[in-house]
């Protein structure tokens, strides 16, 4: 049976201009999938859920997009043993978000990979630093703009999470501004004097296993009237 | 002295028709990573005034196939879905973005005159 498919109706209505022809899948977070379950399962036994609040998160909405990072790794001109252990812009196309969007969330997640990936030992921890609307210009270490987040964590286990909604909101409402975010890495308890063929192996391997990304979640007022409110 | 009810097949009365469409026959795989195709039921048949209280239906559908016993130029009661699910698609854009959108009153669950 042939369909005469009115594709091109069908991907407006997904909010599409044409068939997406990804050259590969993006890995899909464990979020998404329980949020896609979840759903599939209300909707199989007939039960009717609030689709415009996402109970998952706690947010209202019924679009959610995972916005891989497109930065790039940045090198910075001082000897090795000085130099951080990992410098990247982060940055994420929100052109993807239409205007009539409300944004009601926006989460930075940043996957170091496995700790047992790291034998640095238990005395050092990471210093993460972001900072808003760097200026960088040629891959090398930018200007410094408005620090974001400076957080020292023990070696982290799975993934830390950052709350850009505002910055997101800002990035939205003025895509010009959207210069991404300068991560820094550094390695507390770095020794200074001498390079540490470890902690150099250790950073090789940061870079490699480092992984960005943002979770957006949108309201569309046109498919979200105020009745789906959540009920009081 | 009742008349006998016409014989009406019972294929052609108001009903859901199922109909799944596999996103792999339209390509759409490539992309779409759940679910796999979409259930694109639709509703079907007649609603004619004898049955039009077993059908589902609506106390509107009674007197419109009343009226329609009485002048035919009254067109008969339709069939309509009365239960509709929602559905969720997790997709792959463009922008290698992964979207999960939900999409209400997707699938025709029952339907009625």
């Amino acid at each position: 049976q042939t369909f005469q498919f009115q594709e091109h109706a069908f991907l407006q209505f997904l909010g599409l201009d044409k068939v997406p022809s990804p050259q590969k899948f993006q890995p899909v977070p464990y979020i998404l999938k329980k949020i896609f379950h979840d759903q599939e399962t209300a909707a199989t036994i007939g039960v009717s859920r609030d689709l415009c609040y996402v109970k998952e998160l706690g947010v209202q909405g019924n679009i959610l997009r995972l916005l891989p990072d497109q930065g790039f790794f940045l090198y910075s001109k001082n000897l090795p043993q000085a130099s951080p252990c990992l410098q990247k812009l982060l940055y994420f196309n929100l052109s993807a978000v239409k205007d009539e969007e409300r944004l009601t969330m926006a989460q930075l997640g940043l996957d170091l990979g496995p700790n047992t990936y790291h034998n640095l030992g238990p005395d050092l921890e990471l210093v993460l630093s972001l900072v808003q609307e760097p200026h960088v210009w040629d891959r090398s270490v930018p200007k410094p703009g408005k620090m974001f987040v400076l957080q020292s964590v023990p070696w982290p286990q799975g993934v830390l999470h950052f709350n850009l909604l505002e910055v997101a909101k800002d990035w939205s409402n003025s895509p010009q501004k959207n210069l991404g975010l300068f991560l820094e890495i550094l390695v507390k308890g770095q020794r200074d004097s001498g390079v540490n063929f470890q902690l150099e192996d250790t950073c090789a391997r940061l870079r490699c296993s480092l992984h960005a990304s943002l979770l957006v979640v949108t309201l569309n007022p046109q498919q979200c009237h105020s009745s789906s409110r959540k009920r009081r | 002295a009742a008349i006998p009810a016409p014989k009406v097949s019972c294929k052609n009365l108001c009903h859901r028709h199922q109909l799944f469409i596999n996103f792999r026959d339209l390509g759409w795989h490539k992309w779409i990573i759940a679910p796999t195709g979409f259930m694109a039921n639709y509703c079907h048949g007649d609603c004619p005034f004898s049955l039009t209280t077993s059908l589902n239906g609506s106390n509107y559908a009674f007197m419109q196939a009343l009226m329609h016993a009485v002048d035919p130029a009254i067109p008969q009661a339709v069939c309509i879905p009365t239960k509709l699910s929602p559905i969720s698609m997790l997709y792959q854009d463009n922008d290698d973005n992964v979207i999960l959108r939900h999409y209400e009153d997707m699938v025709v669950d029952e339907c009625g005159c």
